[in-house]
């Protein structure tokens, strides 16, 4: 990602 | 996807399939607090606000959905269903809700990664969802007994957050460029939660006895 916390997740 | 994920994402759905279970079946919500639901359908509508502009796979979004329809009607069930709402536990499910939410919501204004609504909204779902269990675990314990249900509900939400744990570490490990001080910290505190009950639970389950969690 773009450094920060992924949002691929649920 | 590796397989620490999906097995955290199925137990999550085991989790809710056993609620919806209780619910539909036996049509009771007893031993279920409606706090802790109410507060997983505000985590799910405030974490998938991008669930129509940001398309990742059709797992996700099939799973989010899966996730916000069910939360949300288990609220209604609990509420508005005819028989379901008698079996509630009003009197022992006295938590409150903005004891969470304003901390929650307070800490992910202070500690996010972006200062944007989507972002801090997406902060404030994670550090929610941390504690939201908080008045379920309140409630378990003012109960004399747990039946099985209830238990195995929250078996099942506690495996969930060990898998999501071992696939962070994994994650971690495997992949470049991956902080995410957020999700970890947040993770952390919500598996930590869990320790308590599962010590109880693993102890009926060997004594062969009814889950009951020391007042």
């Amino acid at each position: 990602g773009e450094g920060g916390d992924a949002k691929d997740e649920l | 996807m590796n397989i620490f994920r999906l097995t955290g994402d199925l137990t999550h759905l085991m989790s809710i399939i056993v609620l919806l279970l209780k619910i539909h079946t036996i049509k009771s919500c007893a031993g279920i607090s409606l706090k802790t639901q109410e507060l997983y359908a505000l985590v799910f509508a405030t974490r998938y606000l991008d669930i129509f502009t940001t398309y990742i796979s059709l797992y996700n979004t099939v799973m989010k959905l899966i996730f916000l329809g069910t939360s949300f009607s288990i609220v209604w069930y609990m509420r508005r269903h005819k028989t379901v709402r008698l079996s509630y536990d009003k009197n022992n499910d006295t938590f409150r809700h903005y004891f969470l939410v304003l901390p929650c919501f307070l800490l992910a204004l202070v500690l996010n990664n972006r200062f944007t609504v989507r972002e801090v909204l997406w902060t404030f779902s994670l550090y929610l969802e941390a504690v939201a269990i908080i008045p379920q675990l309140v409630l378990l314990q003012r109960s004399k007994n747990v039946d099985n249900l209830t238990g195995n509900y929250v078996f099942f939400l506690g495996a969930y957050r060990g898998f999501y744990l071992i696939n962070w570490i994994y994650r971690y490990f495997t992949e470049n460029h991956y902080r995410r001080w957020i999700t970890w910290m947040a993770g952390i505190v919500q598996t930590a939660l869990y320790v308590d009950f599962f010590y109880y639970y693993f102890k009926s389950w060997k004594n062969n006895e009814k889950l009951k969690l020391p007042a």
